[in-house]
Formats: C-alpha cells, structure tokens, sequence
C-alpha cells in the first residue's frame, strides 16, 4: 500500500514543498533539523559490492557533507522506514515504487528526491573509491546527496553537482564553491572552541638550515581540526579525536594551551580543570615527568603560582614574555622569568585589553585566547564571536588605538571558515 | 552471469539486454531535452513522457538544443550534431537539469522552474 500512496502523493502538490515568492520564483526547501537519518534499504542492495562496502561509501558520502554544513548524519538501522530521512538503493529499471524507471547500463546512473530518497541504477558498474574503472559510487553517492539537500545541477568545473559524470582523481573533495551552495540553505558552521593554538615545528631543510612552520589547530570537546590557513578550511576529513592525535593529555573539554618560546625554551602546556600537561612535540606525545623525576600532570598552583583554577583560557606573548591567563572577568599575568605574577595583577579584562568601540567587548568567560602567526594577531573568542586584540602593526597604522585595545566583535565563521561537527558516529572514519 | 575475468570483476560487461538505448535520432534527442527541463514543454519529475507530442518542436526544439549546447561549451547551432549527441549520450544523473539563461555563464544557475520532485 505504501508505494502507490507515495507515488499518488509525488504527483499532488506538496504540502509545504516550494512555495513562489512574490516573483513566482520556486523557493528551496531545506531540511529543518540537524541531525538527520539514513539508510540502505535492506532490499535494495547492489549486486556488485559487498554490502559493508556499499554502507561505508554512503556513510563518507555522508560524511563529506557534513564536514561542510551544520548537518549531521546517522545511520539508522532500527526505526520504521517512514522515520528514516534519506533512504538508499540500487535497483534496475522499474525499481522500488519510484515513478522513474532506469534506463540500463549507460546514461542514467542514479537520481535522487528533493528532501527524499536516492536510487542507483544497479546495471552500471558502480566501484568503490579505491578503483581506477567503472564510476565511482562514492562519487555519484556525494553528488545524489546534494539534490536530497536541495542543490540543483550546475555546469561550473569543479563542482560535485555537474550532471554528467566525470572521473575524478579518487581524492576528490566539496569545493568552496559548493561548500557555500549548500551553506545557503544550511547556514555555516557555528560554535564555540576550548582550545586553538598555533603549533610550531621546526625542519632543516636540505642545507641543513632550520626553518619554522606552524599548524593551526582547533580543539572542542573530544576532537581537533587542523585549519589550513592558506586554504580557507580544515584539513579534509577533519575532525579526528584528540585520543588519537594528541597522546597522554585529557581527552576532552580542554581549558587552555600555552607555548612559552624562548631562546632559552621551548615548553608546550596543556590545561585542565586544576592540572597541567607538558607536551613533548619531538615524541608526540605528553610527558610522563618533568627533568627532576615529577610525574604529569602537575597542579597548576605549583608550576604557576597565584593563578586560579580551573581557566577559561590563556596565551602567550612573546615579546613581553608574559602568559596572559583569563578567568572569568579577570586576566593574571605571568612573568615566565620570574614564574609569578606581576605585581598590578590581577586586572578587569576590560582594563588590560579595552574595548575600542564601546561596550563592544566579550567581558568575561573568554572561550578563548589564540594568538595567530597566520594573522600576527590575538584574538578573543567566546560563542560564535571573535575580537581582535590591536597589534603592533595596528598601532603603527593607527597611533590612537590603545595598547591591547579589542576591536569590535565579529563572526568567527566569517574569518575561520566551516569548522564543523560531524556525527560522533562517524568519528572513526 | 554477467561475463568477466578479472578478479575484481572491474572488466565485467553488462548484457546488451541491459544497455540503455543510445540517443541517436532527433526523436530521442527531443526526449531527452524535455526529460531534462532544457525545453519549454513541462518536464515535470516523475514518469517518463510516453506521448512525442510532449517533446519539443520546431523552433522551441532549436531552442532548446542552443540552450543544452551553450551549457555543455558545444557550438549553439540548435541542430543535433554528432558532438550534441556525444554529449547527451554521456553518463547522467536522472535529476533535470536546471534551466540555463539564454546567456551562456559560468555562474550557479538559478533555482529551476521545474522542481526537483516532491517526496515520493
């Protein structure tokens, strides 16, 4: 009964479904939640590819998109079929109660609903990514779920949602263009960080001289991402658990990252609640102890005396030397030389760092501290929000700003872009 | 069974019964432009239209071949060349195309008037 309804209700016109604007010209309609289901239909398996294989594509199919979009999705193999957003499967000619019949091997490949489910024609030679012959399943599968999340077809080079089929190099990825058609239904990427740091490493090039590079990283919750800054993204396939990419500190919820870089030192520390992590960069992987025998974690009152606990955040300033640490609408100074706190501290962070625009400032409960190499800046992050902190070269520009002022907020998706969740599902992929 | 011998089976060879029929004359052309919203008749997403008289003709038919040929970086002629065929005969997905302007661009096209299809 339930494939003649269907069909008959293909045909009426949607309730809710695009809706003309004054124009007359049909709206997009979006998926209205978050989190949103899917399934390969149990009937409607691929002759050709062993069915954990056809189930893992369209999980990174899945996933693809949702490193873009403020989308999530989930497998789900238990809930009726009527429950499920996108349902899959492959079928041949006249398949599945779906008004569209398949054509054979050649042309139509698969198609997919707006908002619905997507088939694939079984009678052409679908392969898994790791193949040179035959079409890609995980490619066609990325591209179906684009009309399912409502993109259209377009004739720009590069873009997933070109209607024909082109081969592509097996490492193909969403591309900023259609990263920013899907985030015109969607919406970017929003949410607040624990914990983003510059991480210096340091390489001898072939004359043996050494040369400094940096990797911006992104932490929140139980995963990182690492942004490439030259790129406007994360690293593809990001985000990865901080279990599996930073070895021996906590886990999850970060409060701060300090790198003291000295001449004389080179020390990375991670933060949480009333402890802290050395971390050592050459053997990837968080000390067990200090020089004199003392195991990690320590406590912070001990390596860094008159500082509070637990933090929101902290950073480091090189040219004064100092680890600046924020705890709710306070920030404490930390002379690294001196190991304690300067005198005139702690202050009101709107005292050290003024705002600029006023009562344009993020107060109190700073998410986070970051100072950026990329930018040469500091920047103060709390929700979605960031504020620059005025530089030297902002100063020379403009010799009225006030040292350390804050200019006024702006939207962190707007400057680090699609920093996104991803279903923890998916997590391990 | 479908005939291969590879053992990753990437050389397997469908059966000719399962071939999609190849578009190769102007009748089948005119299908696949209004199956593909690239005509004025009404495409509408759902079964495929059985009648001819649903397919485009005459100047609405040059038209709407300049339009899929503009899209596709083919000379506009509005005839059915064997580089237009070529083209329409390449590995597809079954959504209509959105419709393109009478400008040739580069630029996202706008939503389609004709929809993608409603929910099953």
């Amino acid at each position: 009964r339930a494939r003649p309804k269907r069909f008959l209700q293909m045909l009426l016109p949607r309730l809710g479904g695009q809706q003309e604007d004054s124009s007359g010209r049909r709206a997009i309609q979006a998926f209205s939640k978050k989190t949103l289901t899917w399934r390969l239909v149990s009937e409607a398996y691929s002759s050709q590819l062993s069915v954990e294989e056809q189930r893992y594509i369209f999980r990174l199919a899945f996933r693809m998109w949702s490193e873009v979009t403020p989308l999530n999705f989930r497998e789900d193999l238990t809930a009726p079929g009527t429950a499920v957003d996108i349902k899959l499967g492959f079928g041949r000619g006249r398949h599945l109660g779906c008004p569209r019949v398949f054509d054979g091997s050649g042309q139509e490949f698969a198609h997919a609903w707006h908002l619905g489910d997507i088939h694939f024609d079984d009678d052409e030679h679908f392969t898994p990514p790791t193949s040179d012959t035959g079409i890609s399943l995980l490619q066609v599968a990325v591209h179906e779920i684009g009309h399912a999340l409502g993109l259209s077809h377009t004739y720009r080079m590069g873009s997933i949602m070109q209607p024909n089929y082109i081969p592509q190099e097996p490492a193909f990825e969403l591309d900023w263009s259609d990263r920013k058609a899907v985030q015109k239904l969607y919406g970017s990427c929003e949410g607040s960080f624990d914990v983003a740091f510059d991480w210096i490493r340091k390489e001898r090039n072939r004359y043996g001289e050494v040369r400094v590079r940096f990797s911006t990283y992104f932490f929140r919750k139980s995963w990182y991402w690492l942004y490439e800054n030259r790129n406007n993204r994360t690293r593809y396939g990001d985000p990865l658990q901080i279990l599996t990419g930073w070895r021996g500190i906590p886990t999850q919820n970060l409060d701060a990252f300090v790198h003291i870089w000295t001449w004389t030192r080179d020390e990375r520390y991670f933060f949480k609640g009333n402890q802290y992590w050395r971390y050592d960069s050459d053997k990837d992987q968080a000390h067990t102890e200090d020089e004199q025998g003392r195991s990690y974690p320590k406590l912070i009152s001990e390596g860094f005396p008159g500082i509070p606990s637990p933090l929101d955040t902290a950073f480091y300033d090189r040219r004064q030397q100092l680890i600046y640490f924020f705890k709710e609408s306070s920030v404490f100074a930390f002379d690294v030389n001196r190991n304690q706190v300067l005198n005139s501290y702690p202050l009101k962070i709107t005292e050290a760092f003024p705002a600029i625009t006023p009562q344009n400032h993020p107060f109190s409960s700073i998410d986070l501290a970051y100072y950026s190499y990329a930018h040469n800046s500091v920047f103060f992050f709390k929700g979605n929000a960031y504020w620059k902190v005025v530089s030297d070269k902002d100063k020379q520009q403009n010799s009225r700003l006030p040292s350390n002022g804050v200019f006024p907020k702006k939207s962190t998706s707007g400057k680090w872009f699609d920093i996104c969740d991803v279903h923890p599902s998916t997590l391990n992929m | 069974e479908k005939l291969f011998h590879s053992r990753d089976r990437s050389d397997l060879e469908p059966s000719p019964l399962h071939w999609a029929k190849p578009i190769t004359n102007l009748h089948s052309a005119q299908r696949f432009l209004s199956r593909y919203g690239w005509s004025e008749v009404s495409s509408a997403w759902g079964p495929i239209p059985k009648e001819s008289s649903e397919a485009p003709t005459g100047t609405t038919l040059a038209e709407a071949m300049r339009r899929f040929q503009r899209a596709n970086a083919l000379p506009a002629s509005g005839k059915l060349d064997v580089a237009t065929l070529a083209a329409m005969n390449r590995p597809r997905c079954g959504v209509p195309d959105t419709r393109m302007p009478l400008q040739a661009t580069l630029t996202t096209p706008p939503a389609p008037r004709t929809p993608l299809g409603p929910r099953p």
